[in-house]
Order: C-alpha cells, then structure tokens, then sequence
C-alpha cells in the first residue's frame, strides 16, 4: 500500500521560468540555472526550492555585523526593525555610521545576499526575498563578551536565524571564543529561542584573509550551537582566504581568486557591489537558504537543521585533496564539511522531516594521565567510550563530538592534533600554526569535529598529538598532555526512525502529503526498519549498502561485481581493470576483467604476461615462470634463462666456468674430471668438451680411441682441427677409418677382405690336409689365382693373408 | 612576543538575582548606571560606570569595586574590548 509521493507538477504557473528585472540578476550566477539546460539547476539548487514556493515568507533573519542601511532601496521592503538594534549606540536604530573610508558596509552586504526584493529593478534578489531582514550594529565599536551576548540574544522569540561574518584575530596565533556571557546567549537561544525550537546560528568560518591560520582555533565556528559555513569558488576549488577544520559544517559559493566570478549584493549610499568575498559572503547566503527551508517547516528544530544540512549537501564538484565518507556513509572533508548546499533537497526534506529524537550529552571521563610531548613524537591515547550507555545521556548516535584538551607547550604551533573514531573516521582537530609561538598551550579548549555525524558513539576513540618544531626550541620544558576528555552529543536512538511511542509534530504534515510508510521492509535493510518498501528505504542495512552519486544508498545482500565490502558495510568500488577485488586499489584485484589476466603476486590485472611470467590459461592468470627463468612457456617449460643461468634442456642453470658444471643438489658449480674441458656433470662420461690430449668419444675423453672406433680429424669453419674418436663401422671390429672399407680387423666369423668384413665360410686351407708340403695354395697364390672363386674358397686363409 | 595587553573599558556585567528593582538598587548604592538587562539572559544586567576610565589596561579598583562583595550580586565581569575580525 505504499504510494510514491506525486510528481511535482511543473505545468503550474510557479514554475515558468523565472525571471527578475533587477538590474543584477543576470549576474547572480549563483542563484541561475546553468545558460543552456531546461529545467535546469545550479548547483545550490535555489530556483528550484524557489519553484516549490519558498522564498523565505515568514522567517526572520538578523545581521550582526556593523549595522544595516535599512533605507537601501533593494532592503527597506523587507527591514524588519524588531529583529534590529544598535548595541554600539546603545538606541533602536541599527543605522551604519557613514565615513569616508565606509568601513561599515559589511552588516549591509551581508543583509543584501539574504533578503534583498525581487523584481523592483535594484540591484539584486535575495536568495530568501520575502524573508524579513534586520541588523544589529554590534561591532563599530568596543566589542566587549556583553556586546556579544546582547546581540545574540536579541529578541529571541521573533529572529529565527542570526547570521555573523566575523570572529576572532585570523592571525594564526590567536587562540579565542565566545566568553561566559557570550556562551550564555547562544545556550538561552538554543534552549528557548524560537519557542524553544532553539535560534540558528550561522557562522562564517574562521578565516579572515590571513594565512597559515586554522579555524578550529575559532571558538565561535568550534561551537556546536553554531552552524559553521565555508566557501568555494564558481569553479569548485578551493579559495586561497579558505582556513580548514573539522567543525565546518557545509558550504555555499563566493569568491574565488580574481578571474572567478563574483557575488552580487547591495552596498552602502544605495548602491551594489561585487567586492563583498570570503566567508563573510558564504555565511548569510546559507541563512538564506536555512531560511527556505524554515519557511517550508517551521517547526524545525535547531538540530533538524543541522540533520538536514547533513543530509542534503554534497561534495560534488567540490575539489578537496581529503574527501573522505564516514562510517554513516556521508562524504565529509575538513574544508567544505559535507558539501555544497542544496537548497531545493533542503525544503523537500523539511516539508516531511520528523523530529529528530531529544538530544543526549555524554561527557566521558576525563583520562588524567599526564603524558609528555617530544619533538618530533606522536603522543597517542586511546580512551574506550560507552557512550554514557548506564546513564540518561546514553549516545548511540553521533552528532557532533568535541575533545576538551589541556596541553602544556612551549610553542603551541608545533602542535597537530586528530581524532580517530571508531569507526575509523579521522578528523584533524588542529594544524600547525607558523605564527603561533604561544607558551600558553591550550586550557581545557574545546576542539569540535562534525566529522562523525550518523557513526556509533562507543568503542576506541584515538587522541594523536604531534610535535612537529618548527624552529629551535628549549629542550628543557617539554610539552605535556595533562588531561582530555570526550563529550558525545546525540542521540540514543536513531535520528530517522520513527518509534510508535514517539511524539511526533504531526501538525507539520498536512492531511495531502504523503503518511508515514508503515509497509514491510527490504529484507536488506536491518532492525532500524526503512522509509518505503525498496533496498534504497532502509534506514540501515542489515548487510551491505550501495552508495550513489546523489547521496541515495541502497542496502545489498552482496557486493556486486565491480565492488568489494570494507570493514564499514559499504561496497566501495574496484579499481577500473578489476572484475573482484579487496580494495579500491589497482594492485588489490582477485579477478580480472575479460580480456585481462591477473599478475601473480602483484595483483594487478594486465593484458599480457610480462618477463618471467607465463600465462595459465586454467587460471586466467600469469604465473611466475620457475626462479632461473626469465620466460618460459609454461611451469616447467623455460624458453630463456636469466643472466648467470644457461638453458639446459628446458631448464635454467647457473652457468659454470668451463671445467666446471651445475651440480643441483649441491646448487653450485664443480670440477669436471680431468679429462673434460667442459663437461654436464661428474665423471668422465659427462664430458661435453675434452681437454688437450684428449679425444672425444661418445661423451667420454679417451687419451686413444679404443678399440671399435677410429681416429677422425675434421677441419671446422673456423680452420681448427677437431679429433675425436668415432665409431667404427658396425661391419668392422677395428677400422682405419669410417665405412665398411677400412675394416682392419673383423670379428670371429669374418673374414676382412679388401678393408671389408665378409661372412666367412669355414675355410680350411687346402694346405692343411690333403695336399702334401701344402704347396698347393703357395702355387695357386703365386699364379695370382686367388680371384678365381672356387680356389679363392679352398686356399680363404692363404688367399686373405698379405703378401 | 609581546602578550596582548587586556583593554579593560567602563562597562560590566552582572548577574544579581531577585529582580530588576533589586539590581537598580545595588547600582545606585556603588554609583553604577543599570543599562538594563543584557539581550534575554535573565537576571544579567549591564552596569556602566561613568567615573571609570573608558579605556586602561588595568582592571578597575576603587570603592565602585566592592560591588562584588554585595550578596545578592552573583558574578561580576568588568568588560575588556575584544578583537574581532570580519571574515
């Protein structure tokens, strides 16, 4: 029975294109769609929040800077003179005071961006330009904790958002933040302001045009009352006047560096400018833009409107080097927090956000355990947080986190301090600071990180302190960390899951929109239960989830290929070449795409084996070819040895200085015998190559042929003789010379006839019997009548005889 | 480095409980003029004293000093200026 909300429809008339006749509009590229693209959006996503008809009606919001020219054409419609005061001049009147340097123009630029009117060809409009706009001149003057105080408690009932662009000294060695009465004001608004739905602050971050300064030394942007803005240019870089920390919440344009584009807004003697930058233009835009979204919900609590920036902004086009997604899968850098803001996803979520639970405050014991702080040493300390799970302020869910920390130094700008979560999410609390060469360390100074957002509170919590010295310094008064101590702030249940006993703001929801869904769940998702019925519902995932370029994440019961799980539960992607893999890592395949063979060893995934590999076809894989080799067809098939290494059939060995040879057992090389010159292994039958004075013969050097085998002399190309014994004919028992012509002797049975073995018959000499004195044969050989047959056979030994 | 000198100015803060009759009282008795109560926080007044010296990096003394002894005076701050930077 779940019914998806119904599409907006754009055919009404909000939703022509919108289009103002104030004489800047065309250069409010902040607020425009891109030129080219129907429909279309800028990153802030304004027009479109603009379309769904917020624009800041019944919101009220207040400068505090050095007052606001409430008679500036494109601001006396909206001035709002209840949420206006002159603390300077002590009277109502929150006028700037005029010199000639117009040094008080910056509360009036701020107020312009808000709450400037649309279509009354001035100038510009204000991204929230129906919202009410008021000033407090607070700061042309000596600006005192009570100065500060009246300010931020000023009508706390009617001002829903104070927006402040300043802070203390950005010199980099300023260590500086709201005093007793100033803390006091924002704990009283966030506690009563807004009818108790608590006063939203908005913060510029801390930086002021100076370097090498960090903004967590900022107690105003460090505070968790305040939501703390940061900048990027047109482009999406970083803008060189940005300081980073962990406690910056989100983002909005402004300048960038020269050739960026500008922001828009009004100026003092009614005019406009495009020269108002920094963060002091990004902090009242996202006022505005909080102002939207109030309009659109104006039960939202404080918290809600944290949440819901959280939720909401995104990293985008933005440039960080530190982009990192937390353990609640929200991607989180130290310069722009968790993104660009985007206004129309702001309203849409605040048209159906439910309450967010009561906030917890867990303040863990503090680890008294004075450590000491070397140059050049990491000062490490572990504290395992519950959570506060035996108390009333039991946190399971993280908002924000703050490290109260007392260090003794002898330059607090040596120091860097991170904080590492649970859940392994690591937050720089402080950088080096060049210029701070203070002695007076840090006394119980609260660092905030935002970082953690959505993670679980309990488990180890990792405290590093580094001192990196920057210049010679005293060895004799190391740096000491004498105490420290978490504060989680939270919730102990889950922010976004509805609980049958939990009182719910109905009054918000009007009886058209979409009812709470109240269906069966993914079967993915986990105990926390789910928004809707599909694997992209769930409020948590009961195995792993997906997490998309728009921020949605979809619960999986497996990693698809092309992804591996880490140790948070999501599915991160493989490297491009990888089909499955343990990393993101090009060098952390498992399996490789098509086409592709993995490396064994490395890891990788390539296109073909490279040298001593070879490929396993059965595998997909190459595998490394056996140690000697360099390549090789196959494991045991070597087709080239390694230098050193001689092929040897199909294998390498080491190559030997000749008279030696590669004894494997022993893995060395060792003497030939005496005979060899070279030689395949011990013993004389070993020989490949015979030494002088020897001859080879059938792989053996003989010093004389032996019998059956006759000296043989060839001259090789190069015009050496070479002897060796070979083998005589097989017809011959010994021989002169190759064939069965240079038979010198024959084996019994054969009788050597003219170099050559013939069969013999039995050959009894005539001379031996019958015939008298034997002359017989004398005569028939001295006739020469040998070659006769029949005599030759009767008188076959004298014939055959010599002579 | 030079530490940064504290400028102690001619206005403080106080928080005097039993209302606002009370605290104009206490005013009177040490020779304060009550601003009035700071922005919304309860029971917190801004006392000015005029024969204090607007701007001095010394923190005020004199008999206007034993205000704090008074017992329905709870905290007492005198006011030091702030450097506070536009972003």
């Amino acid at each position: 029975d779940y019914k998806p909300a119904p599409p907006l429809s754009l055919s009404s008339p909000a939703h022509s294109n919108i289009f103002y006749n104030d004489a800047k509009w065309s250069s409010m590229w902040y607020i425009h769609c891109n030129d080219d693209v129907h429909n279309c959006q800028s990153d802030m996503n304004i027009m479109g929040a603009w379309k769904r008809g917020y624009t800041g009606k019944n919101v009220v919001v207040t400068i505090l800077d050095d007052g606001i020219e409430r008679n500036h054409p494109d601001l006396f419609q909206n001035y709002d003179p209840q949420a206006s005061f002159d603390v300077n001049g002590n009277d109502m009147d929150p006028m700037p005071r005029y010199d000639a340097s117009n040094e008080n123009k910056h509360g009036t630029r701020c107020a312009g961006e808000v709450a400037a009117a649309a279509n009354n060809s001035h100038c510009i409009v204000g991204i929230a330009y129906n919202a009410r706009i008021g000033g407090v001149r607070m700061l042309d003057g000596d600006v005192t904790d009570m100065v500060e105080a009246k300010s931020l408690s000023l009508q706390p009932q009617h001002i829903d958002i104070y927006s402040a662009s300043w802070g203390p000294d950005d010199d980099g060695k300023t260590v500086d933040g709201p005093a007793s009465l100033a803390r006091q004001a924002f704990e009283n608004g966030i506690r009563m302001g807004r009818k108790g739905r608590g006063s939203i602050f908005v913060w510029a971050s801390g930086n002021g045009g100076r370097s090498r300064d960090h903004c967590s030394c900022d107690g105003y942007t460090n505070s968790i009352y305040t939501i703390s803005i940061s900048s990027t240019a047109e482009s999406g870089r970083k803008p060189w006047y940005l300081e980073e920390c962990s406690s910056t919440l989100t983002t909005t344009y402004s300048s960038g560096e020269n050739y960026d584009r500008k922001i828009i807004t009004t100026d003092l003697r009614h005019r406009c400018t495009d020269s108002h930058t920094g963060t002091s233009a990004s902090a009242p835009m996202a006022a505005a833009i909080i102002a939207l979204a109030l309009e659109a919900n104006p039960l939202l609590t404080w918290r809600d409107v944290q949440h819901i920036i959280v939720k909401t902004s995104r990293a985008g086009h933005l440039s960080a080097p530190d982009w990192k997604t937390n353990a609640a899968g929200y991607n989180v850098s130290h310069l722009y927090g968790f993104g660009l803001m985007d206004a129309e996803a702001m309203v849409k979520e605040a048209e159906r956000w439910k309450q967010v639970p009561a906030q917890h405050v867990c303040v863990e014991n503090a680890d008294r355990q004075i450590r000491t702080i070397r140059p050049e040493h990491v000062v490490r300390s572990v504290y395992k947080a519950t959570g506060c799970t035996d108390n009333p302020n039991h946190v399971i869910y993280l908002e924000h986190v703050v490290v109260r920390i007392t260090i003794t130094h002898p330059r607090r700008g040596d120091l860097s301090i991170n904080l590492t979560s649970p859940s392994g999410t690591k937050s720089q609390l402080l950088a080096n600071r060049l210029f701070d060469h203070s002695m007076e360390g840090f006394k119980n100074w609260e660092f905030m990180t935002t970082h953690c957002w959505g993670e679980k509170a309990a488990g180890d919590w990792v405290l590093e302190i580094y001192d990196s010295p920057s210049q010679l310094r005293s060895q004799k008064v190391p740096g000491k960390l004498k105490e420290w101590s978490l504060v989680l702030y939270g919730t102990s249940l889950h922010p976004y899951i509805l609980s049958s006993d939990k009182q719910r703001s109905t009054d918000m929801l009007t009886p058209t929109e979409e009812e709470e869904y109240d269906g069966p769940c993914d079967p993915e998702c986990n105990e926390s239960g789910c928004e809707g019925p599909g694997p992209h519902h769930c409020i948590n995932c009961l195995h792993y989830f997906l997490k998309f370029k728009n921020n949605t994440r979809m619960c999986v019961s497996e990693c698809p290929s092309g992804f591996f799980r880490d140790d948070k539960k999501r599915c991160k992607k493989c490297s491009s070449l990888c089909e499955t893999c343990v990393g993101s890592r090009s060098d952390q395949c498992t399996t490789c795409r098509s086409g592709l063979h993995l490396s064994e060893g490395a890891n990788t995934c390539v296109a073909s084996c490279g040298d001593s590999f070879y490929l396993d076809h059965d595998s997909n894989s190459c595998r490394r070819c056996p140690e000697s080799c360099k390549r090789c067809a196959s494991s045991n098939i070597c087709t080239e040895c390694k230098p050193g290494m001689s092929l040897q059939g199909n294998k390498c060995q080491m190559t030997c200085n000749p008279g030696t040879y590669y004894n494997g057992h022993r893995r060395a090389c060792e003497p030939c015998h005496p005979a060899c010159a070279t030689c395949a292994g011990t013993g004389i039958e070993a020989c490949t190559r015979c030494a002088d004075g020897y001859l080879f013969e059938d792989w053996r050097c003989v010093s004389t042929c032996s019998s059956g085998y006759y000296l043989s002399e060839q001259t090789s190309d190069n015009g050496q003789v070479q002897r060796s014994c070979k083998k005589c004919d097989h017809s011959c028992y010994e021989c002169s010379g190759p064939g069965e012509r240079n038979c010198s002797s024959c084996v019994n049975g054969y009788n050597l006839e003219a170099g050559a073995c013939v069969v013999s018959t039995i050959c009894k000499d005539a001379n031996e019997e019958s015939w008298a004195e034997g002359s017989f044969c004398m005569l028939v050989k001295k006739n020469n009548l040998c070659q006769r047959k029949v005599l030759q056979q009767l008188c076959c030994r004298t014939c055959s005889q010599k002579g | 480095p030079p530490c940064k000198a504290r400028i102690y100015t001619n206005h403080w803060a106080v928080r005097i409980a039993g209302g606002a009759d009370v605290a104009g009282r206490i005013a009177d008795k040490y020779g304060y003029r009550n601003m009035g109560q700071i922005g919304n926080l309860k029971d917190h007044y801004h006392f000015f004293h005029s024969r204090t010296i607007k701007r001095s990096t010394l923190s005020s003394r004199g008999r206007h000093s034993f205000i704090s002894m008074e017992p329905k005076v709870e905290w007492i701050q005198q006011q030091v200026v702030k450097r506070r930077i536009k972003r």
